[in-house]
């Protein structure tokens, strides 16, 4: 409840996960150019790259820093500035320079210089910095985002760009992003668009999210997603990311929480759904939640888990409401299949075994990619499928592979959530544009 | 780089998944852990 300060309303970007990124471009910052590599995020706003003021960041003697004294276009700022990811922070000061995109100057562009760089992901990243190419509403500092400027200074032909990741492990060729529209051997037919339905991030409406064409439920009434290309994996609910655990096999986190609502209240649950309690109401009515009149909120009560040692913890009690409310919609699912009552507490309790760690990696065997199910997201009314081999992610070759999911969970709450982030491998799959003049995203089968 | 359609293409890098990556992987999530969990779960 405490009133945020400059920076910190751009939680959603704390959820970032650097680590995973897997494309980077090459800019240059000054004059003569000064050469960076960078990853262009869709999901932030500001350019940040270290400075040679960087003393004491271990990140910093691994990495190329900006050197002012170098620059005959630069210009002093020197405005503090601070950017929190979930997997680290950056803080330094503004400065202005010339930024060199492809054979494009783009002049007086504000940027941060990064003295510190505390984070293990900033010392083993492979980047030194970051191009963000979200909106001037989530812009640390109010700078102006490179793209902006792009824009402003008549650099490009249309006010749009977009990305091509190149899926093939054998090929050299990373991937490309294109300034100023989109390359027609990048992709194919024709874009699938939807507009962006909050300024700040590349979001949009989302709806329903299938496994193997069977709907998962959650998104039925639509959820948010964002297009990111400075996330690898997809993350979203943990209501559907423990159904896709389920069916691809992936291994999970044991949620003692999970089971313990199943055992104590799965019988109560079922029995309202089929007496059609309205849903969102089942979980305060059993005491784990508060009805809001649009969702169940954490009541804030006593667990049960043990009866013996009973905790009032609020962490505890709000993971209950909020596996009370996952349960219910896993219920949902199974009764509109015609499930028996045995077969649903089953299926309940193998989806509690596969609750996925938030925003952590699931293994998966090898050997059985070839039988997953495709996962289809809807959006703009058309399904966009991934296909195992699409999303599931390999490391290593033969005895050593291992094979990662793709899916990894993050659940952020209403207004702003359910969420979905369609990083790296969904953008693998399909050609995204982002129409800044027109305010909308599109997709396309990439080629 | 540009080219004569007006397109301004920038090749980008692929760096794949390695061990090394997902082992730091794994340290920022410990690093991490607390805070993310708390989001999940909608506290503040």
């Amino acid at each position: 409840g405490a009133p945020l300060k400059e920076g910190e309303e751009t939680d959603i970007i704390a959820l970032k996960n650097y680590m995973n990124a897997q494309y980077f471009g090459e800019i240059g910052i000054g004059t003569p150019p000064q050469k960076f590599t960078v990853i262009f995020d869709t999901g932030s706003s500001n350019l940040w790259v270290p400075s040679s003021k960087c003393y004491f960041s271990i990140a910093c003697l691994f990495h190329t820093k900006y050197k002012s004294g170098r620059s005959s276009s630069y210009h002093k700022n020197g405005k503090s500035a601070s950017i929190h990811y979930g997997t680290g922070a950056i803080s330094g000061f503004f400065s202005t320079d010339h930024v060199k995109v492809g054979d494009l100057v783009v002049k007086t562009q504000d940027f941060i210089e990064a003295t510190k760089e505390p984070s293990v992901t900033f010392v083993v990243a492979k980047f030194d910095g970051i191009l963000g190419l979200g909106f001037q509403e989530i812009s640390v500092g109010n700078a102006v985002p490179v793209w902006y400027n792009m824009v402003d200074q008549g650099l490009i032909k249309e006010p749009v760009f977009s990305f091509w990741f190149n899926r093939n492990a054998n090929d050299g060729e990373g991937g490309e992003i294109v300034f100023g529209g989109a390359d027609p051997n990048h992709y194919k037919g024709n874009h699938t668009y939807v507009p962006v339905t909050q300024k700040g991030y590349w979001q949009f409406e989302m709806g329903d999210v299938l496994v193997g064409g069977q709907s998962t439920g959650f998104c039925n009434g639509g959820c948010a997603a964002i297009a990111d290309s400075g996330t690898s994996l997809l993350a979203g609910p943990t209501t559907i990311i423990a159904e896709i655990n389920q069916k691809i096999g992936a291994s999970g986190v044991v949620s003692q929480e999970c089971k313990a609502v199943v055992a104590e209240y799965g019988q109560q649950i079922l029995q309202m759904l089929l007496a059609e309690v309205q849903p969102g109401k089942i979980c305060s009515s059993i005491g784990l939640c508060t009805f809001d009149g649009k969702q169940g909120v954490s009541a804030g009560i006593e667990s049960v888990v043990n009866k013996d040692t009973r905790r009032s913890a609020a962490g505890l009690s709000d993971a209950m409401c909020n596996v009370c409310e996952m349960a219910v919609v896993w219920m949902q699912n199974q009764i509109s299949q015609n499930q028996t009552q045995e077969l649903i507490f089953n299926y309940l309790n193998q989806l509690c075994e596969k609750l996925p760690s938030p925003m952590g990696e699931s293994s998966v065997d090898c050997s059985s990619v070839a039988s997953m199910p495709d996962i289809s997201f809807t959006i703009g009314g058309k399904k966009f499928s991934l296909k195992p081999e699409q999303y599931i992610l390999q490391v290593g070759e033969g005895y050593a592979a291992q094979c990662i999911s793709g899916f990894t969970a993050l659940d952020v709450p209403p207004p702003r959530g359910p969420l979905w982030i369609l990083g790296d491998v969904f953008m693998g799959a399909y050609h995204t544009v982002f129409d800044y003049g027109n305010m909308r995203v599109g997709f396309a089968d990439a080629a | 780089l540009a080219s004569a359609d007006g397109l301004v293409r920038i090749g980008l890098k692929k760096r794949p998944i390695d061990e090394n990556n997902r082992i730091a992987a794994r340290l920022v999530e410990k690093e991490e852990g607390p805070l993310l969990a708390a989001r999940r779960y909608g506290l503040r």
